[in-house]
């Protein structure tokens, strides 16, 4: 999957992706003062024995907890289902349908997509990516973005998380690159000198279908040397 | 004058004239370039003008021959020149180039020392605006030129009250050369500096004459209203001074979506703060917010008392953004705010009511269809108070935001994504602060006149003016009565005002300032532009009549409007290559072009940008 991530104060964005195999879980987000965790796991393009070489993965799955408020969501390409302590609510993407929780609000636009809203300032908007009918190799996925993120506390982290603080980083030499298109450049982050390129990644929330550009800085490497740790410490056993 | 050949080429003379006669301005810039090299060379003119002008003429001159501009229809000059236009022989001579100008530029390749010469004309009509007028002359000549002069003429028959110019790159050496004078009816400002004058520092082979060149100027204003009569055109200025300002009712109706986040919030909320501390303690005024929901601050219009503007200015400063852009929501949440007001009777008898809406982006949520936007506010106002659209940025249908303020007798109105911003729509505010007058008609003698521009005005602001202009048909007229009504802050009021015809084409006999048919043309001008606003909000049989008449006007008056385009000749070597100059929409308008200085790995700001994982 591709992540953008939004620096507000340098008016830019940073993207990476994330390689990792099918079936795979990354924690997203992890607030241990508000309880919030989101969680995605991959699933790759549907390939035949004979197609070997590298394959994108994809978020397939999504599950967004509350543990305060013993609150879960799980999110497929398929259905949306809210448990609510030992309740179990199911909908499909094909509801619209607003559901006003005391402290969880869904909101289900008809086979495009859900905003989350766990109270006042964690806002988040899954994207239901429908594959082509025709298409043989790619299967139906998600796409996470965070809406609003005022109620997540400073001590959040993962994947996403650790980017709601702020952020510093500074573009030095930019050079043509290997596409004349999108040069490259020396990026001071983290006390971290990486070579990035820039290009532009897709945001889907406003155009589901076609998507929108976001022109970003691309750090390679899954991200090596940007994100805390390595992409293999966000790896949780399983989605709850 | 070794440096002032750049490449071969040198720019011998560079003159922008001016005349302006009753806020119509005509301005020709001419520019002559010969070729020193023994090759043949690309000589290039480059220049800006107001997006309010008309391109009226172009004339290529080289070497002895000419080549004019001929003004063609738009569609038939397209099609007549689109095997041109396929074979890349052809592109657009005039392109959007900043917030108040676009830019001409045409190439030719001059051969070894022969000369060629440009002369472009274009014509607008000066709007008054925090009472003065203002003309704006972009500066750019490129390189050192010999002979550099900028000169304005302006005859005004009320009288010139007040004259300045300046430049943004002057500097003390320049000051002397900028001649300004003014006495009775003309006024007059020179500048031409020497090759010398013009160095960006001493011996320096660049110049800096780069920058707006601005001269303002106001009116004497004995009575409120002037009319003047050249040829069997009139034109009516009106613009009463001394009257009692209206209290006003306001609403915000303000874009919160999550495309608003970071500067641009923080901007309107600067500016909406500096608004407050403006606004009279006679006003009333409510804030209605909308990003995926719509939020009321009150849920009534509140007078703008000490304690409640306190409160406000905490509301403004909490602002947060919310989600996606409700635009069908808040507008008629605030619309039936006023609507309500007006019928339990709680606002002023005597006061004028307006809606300012400020939004960044596309409808996402709840109505989205833009038609049935603009049907819904149409039918929620009726008519009943101006619409105030502003559109913040790039990433939106400017074009509806425009219809739906014509329809609503308001206007729409671009603000640029910049540092200043906030100071933008502060100045918009400025302009409509202080009304006036409300429901202003001006009426003229019916059997005697014909063709009338826009003659009804919903509110008339301090500093601002009213043009009428039409066409005498009586032959034997005399004189013309003019009487408009309106209503004041304290009582309805009837002016009148009269004009012999006579008289006023003698006042306006002064043959060396005057060129041509000035009043038909500024008649014919802002005709066309009204017809062009109509045209925008019209449908059908309604919208094709329009057009007809505006692209036969265009025409007949030979302005290059949207409707038609002006066929360019270019002698290059044994083939004549034809360009068209167009008039580029505002609406269409994509991201200034001046951006284009930002190196290539820049960010354009896009709409909306969240912290995200997808996959494409």
């Amino acid at each position: 999957p591709h992540f953008i991530i939004d620096v507000p104060q340098k008016e830019d964005a940073l993207c990476f992706n994330i390689n990792e195999d099918p079936g795979v879980v990354l924690n997203l987000i992890r607030d241990p003062t508000t309880g919030i965790i989101v969680n995605g796991q991959l699933i790759g393009d549907v390939t035949t024995d004979n197609d070997a070489g590298l394959h994108n993965t994809y978020i397939g799955r999504l599950g967004i907890i509350n543990t305060q408020l013993n609150l879960t969501l799980e999110v497929t390409p398929e259905k949306i289902v809210l448990h609510n302590g030992t309740k179990q609510k199911t909908f499909m993407w094909l509801d619209e349908v607003i559901l006003l929780h005391p402290s969880l609000t869904l909101k289900i636009i008809r086979k495009k997509s859900l905003e989350v809203s766990l109270g006042e300032g964690a806002t988040f908007e899954v994207v239901l990516h429908k594959k082509w009918k025709k298409h043989l190799s790619h299967a139906d996925f998600l796409g996470f973005y965070i809406m609003d993120s005022h109620r997540l506390s400073e001590n959040t982290h993962g994947l996403l998380g650790q980017f709601l603080h702020p952020i510093d980083f500074n573009i030095l030499e930019v050079h043509p690159g290997s596409d004349p298109e999108k040069p490259d450049a020396t990026m001071i982050v983290k006390n971290n000198q990486l070579t990035v390129t820039r290009g532009w990644q897709k945001d889907y929330t406003e155009d589901t279908k076609r998507g929108t550009n976001v022109p970003c800085w691309f750090i390679h490497n899954n991200a090596e040397g940007l994100i805390d740790g390595t992409y293999t410490d966000y790896v949780v056993p399983s989605l709850f | 004058a070794a440096d002032v050949n750049v490449d071969g080429i040198d720019i011998h003379s560079m003159k922008i004239d001016c005349k302006i006669t009753s806020r119509f301005a005509h301005t020709i810039i001419t520019s002559q370039a010969v070729n020193r090299a023994n090759v043949s060379k690309e000589a290039l003119f480059d220049v800006e003008l107001p997006k309010t002008a008309f391109i009226t003429n172009f004339v290529m001159t080289i070497d002895g021959v000419s080549y004019p501009g001929i003004i063609k229809e738009k569609e038939a000059a397209q099609q007549q020149y689109q095997k041109a236009v396929s074979r890349g022989q052809t592109a657009g001579l005039v392109k959007a180039s900043g917030r108040k100008t676009e830019k001409f530029s045409v190439s030719v390749n001059i051969a070894a020392a022969k000369n060629v010469t440009f002369e472009l004309n274009y014509e607008e009509l000066l709007k008054r605006s925090f009472g003065k007028y203002e003309l704006l002359i972009k500066v750019n000549p490129k390189q050192l030129v010999k002979q550099f002069e900028i000169e304005a003429n302006i005859f005004e028959p009320q009288g010139i009250s007040y004259l300045d110019a300046e430049a943004s790159f002057i500097t003390n050496d320049l000051l002397p050369v900028m001649q300004k004078s003014f006495s009775g009816k003309k006024g007059r400002v020179v500048f031409k500096p020497t090759l010398d004058q013009q160095r960006s520092c001493a011996d320096c082979p660049t110049t800096l004459l780069n920058g707006d060149f601005v001269i303002k100027y106001d009116v004497n204003r004995e009575t409120p209203g002037n009319i003047q009569i050249v040829n069997g055109y009139f034109v009516h200025f009106f613009a009463p001074k001394n009257i009692t300002r209206l209290s006003k009712n306001i609403v915000f109706i303000i874009d919160v979506s999550i495309s608003m986040s970071g500067r641009k919030l923080e901007q309107t909320k600067q500016a909406l703060l500096k608004i407050l501390e403006d606004i009279k303690e006679d006003d009333y005024l409510n804030f209605v917010l909308f990003g995926s929901d719509v939020h009321k601050w009150k849920d009534t219009l509140i007078q703008a008392t000490p304690e409640n503007l306190e409160e406000a200015r905490r509301y403004v400063r909490d602002i947060n953004i919310a989600g996606w852009t409700n635009l069908n929501g808040g507008l008629l949440a605030g619309i039936e705010m006023l609507n309500e007001a007006q019928r339990s009777g709680t606002l002023p008898e005597r006061s004028a009511s307006l809606i300012i809406m400020l939004t960044d982006g596309r409808p996402t949520k709840g109505e989205t269809n833009t038609q049935t936007i603009i049907d819904n506010v149409r039918n929620a106002i009726q008519g009943k108070y101006p619409l105030y659209n502003l559109g913040f940025g790039y990433d939106l249908d400017y074009a509806s935001l425009e219809k739906m303020a014509a329809e609503n007798n308001g206007l729409a109105r671009r603000i640029y994504e910049d540092s200043d911003s906030d100071l933008q729509l502060q100045g918009f505010y400025d302009e409509v602060a202080n009304p006036l007058l409300t429901e202003v008609e001006l009426k003229y003698p019916e059997n005697a006149i014909s063709d009338l521009t826009q003659n009804n005005f919903k509110h008339y602001y301090d500093g601002s003016e009213i043009v009428v202009a039409g066409r005498i048909t009586d032959n034997d007229l005399n004189s013309i009565t003019a009487e408009v009504t309106a209503h004041g802050a304290e009582d309805d009021m009837i002016f009148a005002e009269q004009a012999d015809v006579e008289e006023t084409t003698k006042a306006l006999e002064e043959r060396e300032y005057i060129f041509g048919d000035f009043i038909r043309r500024l008649w014919a001008y802002l005709t066309i532009h009204q017809l062009l606003e109509k045209r925008n909000a019209a449908k059908g049989e309604e919208k094709a009549n329009l057009t007809a008449k505006a692209l036969e006007m265009s025409l007949q008056y030979k302005f290059v409007t949207p409707l038609t385009s002006m066929v360019v000749t270019k002698p290059e070597d044994n083939e004549d290559k034809t360009a068209l100059a167009d008039k580029p929409l505002e609406a269409e308008a994509t991201r200034q072009s001046s951006q284009s200085v930002v190196p290539s790995y820049s960010v354009p700001a896009t709409s909306h940008r969240y912290t995200s994982v997808d996959g494409d």
